[in-house]
């Protein structure tokens, strides 16, 4: 019997749109700790792992270990139904093929449910090593998201560079090219619009700019985004949940040969 | 040119 009550519905709505065009079929698991899932996009270059933490929701039963896969497109058009508002709640029977999604409106005058077919998805479970990373860059998640945007009208890759001075995006394209460069700015009046360069070590690497478009659909989920560099390891860019865990987004480097 | 590295070149299967 599974069953986790999240008051916070629209958390759960925005984690999908998140995700949905990067992974189309994940597993869910949920354990003791938390509903989680791990999953790659079909070329193997991106990685997504969510941590929802059993604490972040209001009830949270999970008799045994269980992995629910499911449909992403489908699973988003099942939460598009639920209000932002609305509390949302995860139920699944044992052995069922089915999971059940409850919404309840804040004053609980509407209480609906929509039930979806499971599905069978192999996947395989990777091992992410902890790492001490070169670079840590905290900055804006809507900043990031320009620039992205912005770079990607340009050119097709961007090469990350962190220094002492800062942390610049730069591409080139037919039409030219371009450079941004972030100085690190913590005399803001609000933390989240401070931009933090942590660095050890000068660190200088290149990425296909899609996926940090595809990855900035997580930006409504947190004020900030972490972008995590070194030079042997995929980028980690993290959006913070708020008080339940995490989205990360990982991406392979493109490197010369 | 510059190759595209996929994620399990870095990750490990579990």
């Amino acid at each position: 019997m599974l069953e986790l009550r999240l008051v916070q519905g629209s958390l759960l709505k925005k984690v999908l749109e998140a995700i949905k065009d990067l992974v189309t079929d994940a597993n869910f698991d949920c354990s003791a700790t938390g509903f989680s899932l791990q999953a790659m996009d079909s070329s193997h270059v991106a990685l997504v792992s969510l941590l929802l933490r059993s604490e972040g929701f209001e009830h949270y039963r999970c008799d045994r270990n269980i992995s629910m896969g499911m449909n992403l497109n489908n699973m988003a058009k099942m939460l598009k139904c639920a209000g932002n508002d609305d509390i949302i709640t995860l139920k699944a029977d044992d052995g069922s093929d089915t999971v059940t999604f409850m919404f309840e409106s804040p004053t609980q005058d509407k209480i609906s449910d929509f039930e979806m077919k499971l599905m069978d998805v192999d996947s395989e479970h990777l091992g992410i090593p902890e790492a001490e990373y070169h670079a840590i860059v905290r900055m804006p998640s809507t900043e990031f998201a320009r620039i992205c945007k912005d770079l990607s009208s340009i050119g097709d890759t961007v090469v990350i560079s962190v220094t002492k001075e800062g942390v610049k995006f730069s591409t080139s394209g037919d039409i030219g090219t371009a450079n941004v460069v972030c100085r690190q700015n913590t005399t803001v009046d609000k933390p989240e619009d401070a931009t933090i360069v942590e660095m050890n070590e000068p660190v200088s690497l290149t990425f296909a700019l899609r996926y940090f478009n595809s990855f900035t659909k997580g930006t409504p989920l947190s004020n900030t985004v972490t972008i995590s560099l070194s030079s042997e390891l995929p980028v980690v860019v993290e959006y913070k949940i708020a008080e339940m865990g995490h989205l990360r987004f990982y991406l392979a480097p493109k490197i010369e040969e | 040119g510059s190759k595209q590295y996929t994620i399990t070149r870095f990750f490990g299967k579990q």
